[in-house]
């Protein structure tokens, strides 16, 4: 069990810091509160964002903490990947830099997998293969889907 | 879907496919009710986490006498790679709910029972409140889980 | 106690669904539980937004209950005024009418008040007085002040 | 501030008047640290409130031996009102948190106990956790209150 568990947390660690680095240019990692004994401690996570000192993420802003959750869930995504993902406003409270660089980390994983967005942010809706407008019309929700490909062509 | 929440009483289908897709809108259009659609037809039990006090509210009741007798919705997945232990390329899995709260679940137009439904697609991973879906005003406090909690996720992935 | 408190409720009753028709343009309310008696029950708070059923604010969307909220606020600072009021990204869930709307309201708000807000958004931004820009040199905290009225003058 | 969180050694002073100030900026320059400041300065007793495990965490730690031996922050308001019963037009509160996370407290320069502070500043309303200072992530969870914690609110006010 242990040994199951430690491969699995080798892997989602080293894509963790990867996609924290793509979408930030930071570095974080994941540490073990245990090295020994895994399972008696638990597993912090620490962002050192540019120029900055290293901190555990429970003490840093709003959007430095969406941002590592998402690197995070990616992590797990790329170790165990499930068949779709739905994210509803994960880039509520990013910048327009970051949002940026997360949509462009979701375009490129996406190849992969189907990433559902929902979003109000014009640099996530710029990136997707397929826009979904949702709207109201006598008080009733319709729904209009442009495929980007095709609008291109 | 049909009937369910913003979603009237017009067969509403949304196509996704593979690659990045964006839903948007203005608030309270309806985003974060498909979102619930998909918890609700792979077997969400709490009410409260599709933002309703009981099962019967999430049914269409729309003003001027438009309300709906019941909620349908659907779900259709690809299985061309068999991690769904059900010999078909696509799995189609839905629930209809009535005033009462009942449910009623089908897999491939067949009627099955909600555990059946759960541990069939639990072979595949997937679950109402599995990691891949991040509900609305959530995803700050994913980074805020105590140390204990991050191993336990890590835990149950495996 | 129980007219005092009756007192400030039926003052934030009726604000509350000033403002929140200011933001929305539909209908908002609270209602006691308990008529006769209302300390033994609580108080709700029911949204009809435009062209649809009024519903409890549990039931309804991110944005909606982000701007049901802050109407109550508002409403509470209306019968009960403090000093100062700071808000920190209070618009991140809402859509850009909304957050226009919501930042008008604040703007005239704050003709008797001080207002402090924490956004990303720019319909938040146009409309303030003063802009304090903090942006991060050196792994340090800065801080810019403008004033618009300087600024167009 | 000078040595509080993110703002270094230099003293930071803000100018916040009347009307509607809007603070902005990139993530993690700041923003949300100045309403951490006032609340700290107001006698916030949590440090978890003010996102640290312990109050020592909330002295600059800069890389390049920076680091601050402690922090302080001041917060000036107008008491033209009278409102806040000290005899002055200006009232100003300042903490001083050391490397032990021991806190000093300052009215209008003179040392003075959170307790008579917190007293003293109730007589006009203000307290760390008013409803008048909203967290950032916060403002959604406002409305899904129970009904009776929505009274308390009111209760609260008068
Ligand atoms: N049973 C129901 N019948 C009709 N409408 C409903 C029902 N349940 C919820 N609604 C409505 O659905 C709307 C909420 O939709 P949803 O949460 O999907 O909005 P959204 O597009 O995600 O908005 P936001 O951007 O603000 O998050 C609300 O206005 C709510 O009143
Ligand atoms: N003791 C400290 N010393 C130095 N930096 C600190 C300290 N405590 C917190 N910080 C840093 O302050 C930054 C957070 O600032 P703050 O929360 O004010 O950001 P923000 O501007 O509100 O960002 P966002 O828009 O993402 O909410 C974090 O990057 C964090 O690492
Ligand atoms: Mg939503
Ligand atoms: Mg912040």
């Amino acid at each position: 069990k242990r040994e199951v568990f430690l491969k699995a947390y080798r892997a989602i660690k080293e894509k963790f810091a990867e996609y924290f680095h793509r979408i930030t240019g930071g570095k974080a990692w994941l540490q073990l509160e245990n090295e020994e004994d895994p399972f008696s401690g638990g597993v912090d996570l620490i962002a050192q964002f540019p120029g900055k000192s290293p901190r555990l993420i429970s003490g840093a802003s709003g959007g430095e903490k969406s941002v590592a959750a998402v690197a995070f869930l990616l992590a797990m995504q790329s170790m165990s990947p499930l068949p779709f993902y739905i994210f509803d406003e994960i880039d509520a409270h990013l910048d327009a830099r970051n949002a940026e660089r997360l949509a462009e980390l979701l375009r490129e994983l996406s190849k992969d997998s189907q990433f559902i967005v929902i979003t109000l942010k014009d640099a996530m809706i710029a990136r997707a293969d397929r826009v979904v407008g949702v709207y109201l019309r006598n008080g009733v929700s319709n729904v209009v889907t442009l495929s980007i490909g095709e609008v291109v062509a | 879907m049909r009937g369910f929440k913003s979603f009237g009483n017009q067969k509403v289908s949304i196509l996704l496919g593979r690659g990045l897709t964006a839903i948007t809108g203005p608030n309270g259009s309806g985003k974060s009710n498909i979102a619930d659609a998909v918890k609700l037809a792979l077997g969400e039990l709490s009410a409260k986490s599709l933002r309703a006090s009981r099962f019967s509210e999430i049914i269409f009741d729309g003003g001027g006498g438009r309300r709906a007798q019941r909620a349908w919705v659907s779900v259709q997945l690809d299985n061309s790679d068999r991690k769904i232990p059900v010999d078909a390329d696509t799995v189609t899995v839905s629930r209809e709910v009535d005033v009462s709260g009942e449910s009623v679940y089908r897999l491939n137009g067949k009627r099955i029972s909600r555990t059946a439904l759960v541990d069939t697609l639990a072979m595949a991973g997937i679950s109402p409140d599995g990691y891949n879906i991040v509900m609305q005003g959530t995803v700050m406090r994913l980074a805020e889980v105590s140390s204990e909690e991050r191993r336990k996720i890590i835990e149950k992935l495996v």
